[in-house]
């Protein structure tokens, strides 16, 4: 799977997520990518998500919406994300990540999985990493 | 407020002869889609145009290098959403198309609907013109070896914690 969201110059936010699906999947199976509020959300009240993972548990919690709900509550863009991701895991024992934007142009890249690539460009800076805590 | 970009090559375990391809080309995605941006594009061009390269770079389980079903083809799902309108577009189990994403854009943009799938998607795409390509082209050697692998009764249980990561 791969995904990417965005904040323009006017602050407004979209995702976009694309995949392949899972390994030797069923014929006819759909996962959450193209799912509103599980592959990817956008709201320009909250933020916009893009999600990887396992995409049956992505789907039960609906995991770009969640994360978006604690944004909503007041939570930052990263402890939103980890909350979302953690909740997957906790309560139906789903890994995954995320990179999650919010309207000012706040960013996370979080998982729960092993790895992740992801990079993220902001200020004519670039930022990267493959590992937690990278 | 800051224009940013963030994009993801998929969550999981990444082979090491791999990582450093991963690392690179979503750094590159990420590039594209901030000079997007600073162009004066929107935020939803910026994440079509970032996620269109992944998707035709064979490193990542989307588009070409797409990771194959139980028959050993390739069923590929996209979507989109704008956050200012709320407008979304999404594909599923769709085939014979580079860049999935980018018909989700179409779903949005020209249809009253929010997802078309398998082959109704595809006639979709033929009525709006995006060329068809062979489904052979979305192969690669690698999906190809994994896909042969998961077959194998025992497969490695890496390689099938992999293929749960959609």
């Amino acid at each position: 799977t791969v995904g990417a969201v965005a904040v323009d110059m006017e602050g407004n936010v979209a995702c976009a997520t694309s995949t392949g699906g899972m390994l030797n999947k069923m014929e006819g199976r759909v996962g959450d990518t193209p799912c509103i509020g599980s592959g990817g959300y956008a709201d320009n009240h909250s933020g916009a998500v893009s999600t990887t993972g396992h995409g049956e548990t992505i789907m039960k919690v609906t995991l770009a919406r969640l994360v978006l709900f604690y944004i909503e509550q007041g939570h930052s863009v990263e402890a939103a994300s980890d909350m979302g991701l953690a909740y997957m895991k906790s309560r139906v024992g789903g890994l995954g990540g995320v990179v999650t934007v919010d309207p000012r142009g706040n960013w996370a890249a979080r998982f729960s999985s092993l790895q992740m690539a992801w990079a993220a460009a902001q200020k004519d800076t670039l930022h990267y990493g493959l590992y937690v805590g990278e | 407020m800051l224009p940013v970009v963030v994009v993801h090559g998929g969550a999981g375990h990444i082979p090491k002869e791999r990582s450093e391809k991963s690392t690179s080309a979503v750094s590159s995605a990420a590039r594209s889609g901030y000079l997007v941006l600073q162009g004066g594009g929107s935020s939803m061009d910026a994440v079509v145009e970032a996620v269109s390269q992944l998707e035709n770079n064979p490193a990542f389980n989307a588009g070409c290098g797409s990771v194959l079903n139980a028959k050993g083809e390739v069923e590929m799902d996209a979507l989109v959403m704008d956050g200012k309108t709320l407008g979304s577009g999404a594909v599923s189990a769709v085939r014979n198309v580079a860049n999935p994403v980018e018909l989700a854009r179409m779903v949005m943009d020209k249809t009253s609907h929010a997802c078309l799938t398998a082959e109704g998607a595809s006639i979709f795409a033929r009525s709006m013109g995006v060329p068809e390509v062979p489904h052979e082209s979305l192969i690669t050697e690698y999906s190809r070896m994994r896909w042969r692998k998961n077959l194998l009764p025992g497969a490695d249980p890496v390689e099938c914690q992999m293929g749960k990561m959609g």
